[in-house]
């Protein structure tokens, strides 16, 4: 996983 | 699609509030300058706003009912651009210096110890120059910001699924969505319809040197990096990578 998609998909805390 | 529904100004203050904090870079600046001091500063910074940047265009509204392929394609394609605009915006009032951070602010002369980087300096001091002429409101900025995001990438091959397809309609609505709250924006400001238009195309046109300034930019880091003048890591070397793979 890229730290891109990662940032995407995480939901908003 | 809640955003078709949605009016010019309710867009505005959604995008309002996606807008992301002020970012500090936290480092004790040693002057002078050295290139590589400065050009690692540079990429500190950039690297703490691209995850804020992230953020934010998920804050867009409809932004994340784009295919993820999409959103991903976007933001790749446009982070520098963006960096660019929001640097503008907040030197807008400070001729001749460029405000990266409340506490990284650099003149145009400083830009002297890094190879190639005046060129660019100069660029954006003079694309902030014009938002300066124009008094860019903050409602405009904003949206300017979302146009860049959401016209970053138009793609030369059709969409090949009904998802792809999906998606790439809902980003022309998207489009449609800001431009109306562009239009929307400048119709606040007291203007005949005639010096709406004027501004709508002014404002439109910055969005070209913007660009312009952006690739230039790619150019110079991926430069540094491959001279290995300043490591470039984590997002920023993802973003960065993105842009240079392809171009090649």
């Amino acid at each position: 996983h890229t730290k891109l998609l990662q940032l995407l998909t995480t939901k908003p805390e | 699609n809640h955003q078709s529904t949605m009016s010019p100004e309710e867009f505005i203050s959604r995008i309002m509030e996606a807008e992301p904090p002020e970012i500090y870079l936290m480092e004790d600046l040693k002057k002078p300058f050295t290139e590589a001091s400065m050009m690692m500063s540079l990429t500190n910074l950039a690297d703490k706003e691209l995850v804020l940047m992230i953020s934010w265009a998920k804050k867009i509204p409809g932004f994340v009912e784009l295919s993820l392929a999409d959103q991903i394609h976007l933001l790749k394609c446009c982070w520098l651009e963006i960096l660019m605009l929001g640097l503008m915006w907040r030197s807008v009032d400070h001729p001749g210096k460029l405000i990266f951070s409340p506490d990284f602010k650099l003149s145009r002369e400083e830009g002297q110890c890094v190879e190639g980087i005046m060129e660019i300096f100069d660029m954006l001091l003079a694309a902030t120059s014009r938002f300066r002429e124009l008094k860019l409101q903050r409602e405009e900025y904003v949206c300017l910001k979302a146009m860049i995001l959401l016209n970053s990438n138009l793609s030369t091959s059709s969409p090949q699924t009904t998802e792809e397809l999906e998606s790439r309609n809902k980003l022309l609505r998207l489009l449609d969505s800001v431009i109306d709250a562009l239009v929307w924006a400048i119709s606040k400001l007291g203007l005949s319809t005639q010096q709406q238009t004027l501004r709508l195309g002014h404002l439109a046109m910055l969005l070209s040197h913007i660009r312009h300034v952006s690739n230039k930019g790619m150019d110079h880091l991926s430069n540094m990096k491959r001279k290995n003048v300043v490591l470039v890591y984590n997002l920023l070397l993802e973003m960065l990578d993105a842009n240079t793979s392809s171009s090649s």
